[in-house]
């Protein structure tokens, strides 16, 4: 997909669920990274 | 349409025959998907494998022909892939070329990507998961283990991938883990591409940790932050990581960007580790030797 | 989406939906009015006019108004046990698609909807990995594992094997985002947290009508969030779709438009910078177009109402005689 309609801006988001995750031990060291679940919302909402 | 001609192979949960569609005349492979054996209905490998092939289009990608009932038994009728990696790696007498190595690592990184894309994890990407085409493509098989990427609170069974490709934190027993578990898996494979035998054959899971470790270092929160935080940490036997110097005695034919590219694949931290775009668009694959013809691949 | 089982076997017209239907329900009037036939003609020697009559008025089948009306309870019924047994909002989901999607292709006249409801909410617990054993269902559901598995194989196969379902949750999550990112600075994020709750409910309730296969996820999800507050979704969309330039509104939030001003001058016969493509958003959204298909969403959304218990039951005693002539 060249032109996806968005582009993943985390410094804008206030999404706490998600952001609460990312400081998590067991996340962190899972390889858990919030990019991931960000695209896949955004890709899903711009289908 | 199709007819089933000779048994080929028995799972846990299907048999698979070699058939031929009647209308293309094109040679065919059927699973038959045993129903009676699970207790709880439709065998959840049977369920992953329909779910994800039905989304799935990509020249290096198994192609789900078609589905169908017959005599109470769940039909899959897929493309008709003559061998796999693991076939080609084991036979010494088949030789091939550090420009064989890298078209079947693009296929296999295209077809990975493919997969990621759509959300969907593997899980269990291994040589003879990767079947090969009769012109010679390598197609990304066997879903039986496939989910979709979870959502952030999902917890996953780390009790995935078949141990000698299996993720470090997966050995970890991650429960959050991301597409990162697959690269990893193509980084083994890569390795055992080059060395053509085994490259972290763990005998059982607490070996597997041992063999890894010793091959690539044992990770620190330095590199890999909170990895101190998993059970069982503690008890680890501490290995260097290799240098290059090391890794180029080890993979002698490697040039210095296929290291890197192995590497790369094979980064403890499974947050930097490279995702297959990265993979694709690294320099390996823009040096010489371009990548063979698949069909010319003997 | 295109390439999706979703699309490419499950979205419809209002015509073909509604032709699909008829034909389901046709061939199910047809087997029904066999039947009654055969058992008038086996019995007519000892059927009374006045039971002749009974039959001919009670025991007719069903419309596929009258199909429809007991699917929608049957939904109903689906998401409430599916939420008693306190599975994930997306396995609610899957659960109330399966069934409603098997009962496009089959009639109520020939498989009984209450003997589907468990069957597809165990099958959408299992296809989201939310595995739940047959018989700790069964105990959960207050069911037995012979009715539950019964018509799993039928089921898979009506659903034409396509198991994987995009439902509008996560849309919803990705535009809470790029609204924050559009408009930044200018919404109230705990605002936006309550609209985010209410719309994910509201969400639920619009997989139990038609919606699901007359727009795509995303376009429910933006009908879904205009119900909430219209304002802020034109604003949002204005923002991001709209081709018209406005001059007096700055950088910031007109980031998009400033790229196409600068794409603009180039065709004006400008100095022909360079423009990054990659950067310059492809914007192939047709604004007015999509805010027509966000209004009919939302009317539809606004006209479907849930059926009434007393109906279902009228509908449901129908259903049993036209199936059972000798009872009644």
């Amino acid at each position: 997909d060249l032109h996806q309609r968005f582009e993943v801006d985390e410094t804008k988001y206030n999404d706490p669920l998600v952001q609460e995750l990312e400081k998590r031990k067991d996340y962190i060291a899972s390889g858990f990274r919030t990019d991931f679940i960000y695209e896949r919302v955004l890709t899903e909402a711009f289908m | 349409n199709y007819t089933k001609e000779k048994k080929v192979g028995e799972g846990t949960y299907a048999v698979v025959y070699l058939g031929k569609q009647l209308s293309s005349g094109d040679s065919i492979a059927v699973k038959e998907i045993k129903t009676s054996e699970f207790k709880d209905g439709l065998d959840m490998s049977a369920i992953r494998e329909v779910k994800y092939l039905q989304e799935l289009n990509h020249p290096n990608v198994i192609n789900l022909i078609d589905i169908f009932m017959a005599y109470d038994n769940l039909n899959l009728v897929l493309e008709f892939l003559p061998t796999d990696l693991e076939v080609v790696i084991k036979d010494k007498n088949i030789l091939f070329t550090p420009a064989d190595i890298k078209s079947w690592m693009l296929m296999t990184l295209r077809g990975v990507y493919h997969v990621h894309r759509n959300f969907i994890l593997h899980r269990d990407l291994k040589p003879n998961n990767l079947l090969i085409s009769p012109d010679g493509l390598i197609k990304v098989a066997d879903f039986g283990l496939a989910r979709a990427v979870p959502g952030p609170r999902e917890m996953l069974t780390s009790n995935v991938v078949t141990r000698w490709y299996r993720a470090p934190e997966l050995l970890f027993g991650a429960k959050h883990y991301t597409y990162a578990v697959d690269v990893w898996s193509i980084g083994v494979i890569f390795a055992e591409l080059m060395l053509r035998i085994p490259y972290l054959p763990g005998q059982d899971d607490m070996n597997q940790m041992e063999v890894t470790f010793r091959a690539l270092g044992t990770p620190t929160d330095k590199q890999w932050p909170e990895v101190s935080s998993f059970p069982g940490y503690n008890k680890l036997q501490i290995y260097p990581s290799p240098s290059r110097d090391e890794l180029r005695k080890r993979f002698i034919a490697a040039t210095e960007s296929a290291l890197t590219l192995m590497e790369n694949m094979l980064m403890m931290n499974p947050q930097t580790r490279w995702n297959t775009i990265q993979c694709l668009e690294s320099e390996y694959f823009k040096e010489l030797p371009a990548p063979s013809d698949p069909a010319d691949i003997n | 989406y295109r390439h999706s089982s979703q699309f490419r076997m499950w979205s419809f017209t209002e015509k073909n939906l509604r032709e699909k239907r008829k034909k389901t329900n046709e061939r199910a009037i047809g087997t029904i009015n066999e039947k009654l036939r055969k058992f008038i003609e086996d019995n007519k020697s000892s059927l009374t006019e006045e039971e002749l009559q009974t039959l001919r008025v009670k025991a007719s089948p069903l419309s596929m108004e009258e199909e429809l009306q007991l699917i929608n309870f049957y939904s109903k019924k689906v998401q409430v046990i599916a939420q008693h047994l306190n599975l994930p909002t997306e396995v609610i989901a899957t659960s109330i698609t399966f069934f409603r999607r098997f009962f496009l292709d089959n009639s109520v006249m020939e498989f009984d909807p209450k003997n589907l409801v468990h069957t597809t909410i165990f099958l959408a617990c299992k296809s989201e990995n939310y595995f739940i054993s047959v018989d700790s269902f069964a105990k959960k559901a207050k069911s037995n594992r012979e009715a539950i598995l019964k018509y799993e194989f039928k089921l898979v196969e009506s659903l034409k094997f396509s198991l994987l379902n995009h439902h509008p949750y996560k849309p919803l999550h990705g535009f809470f985002l790029d609204i924050q990112t559009i408009l930044y600075g200018k919404v109230d994020l705990k605002y936006m947290g309550q609209i985010y709750d209410r719309c994910k409910k509201k969400i639920t309730d619009a997989l139990l009508t038609d919606i699901v296969y007359l727009f795509t996820p995303p376009q429910i999800t933006l009908a879904i969030i205009s119900m909430e507050d219209e304002q802020l979704i034109s604003r949002y969309l204005e923002l991001k779709f709209g081709k018209d330039i406005s001059n007096n509104t700055d950088d910031q939030e007109n980031g998009v438009n400033k790229e196409v001003k600068e794409v603009n001058k180039e065709e004006e016969g400008g100095v022909p910078e360079k423009v990054d493509d990659k950067h310059e958003p492809q914007n192939d959204i047709e604004l007015n177009k999509l805010l027509t298909i966000i209004s009919q969403c939302v009317d539809l959304l606004e006209k479907s109402e849930s059926v009434t218990t007393d109906d279902a039951k009228r509908v449901a005693a129908k259903n049993y005689y036209c199936q059972n002539p000798s009872i009644l």
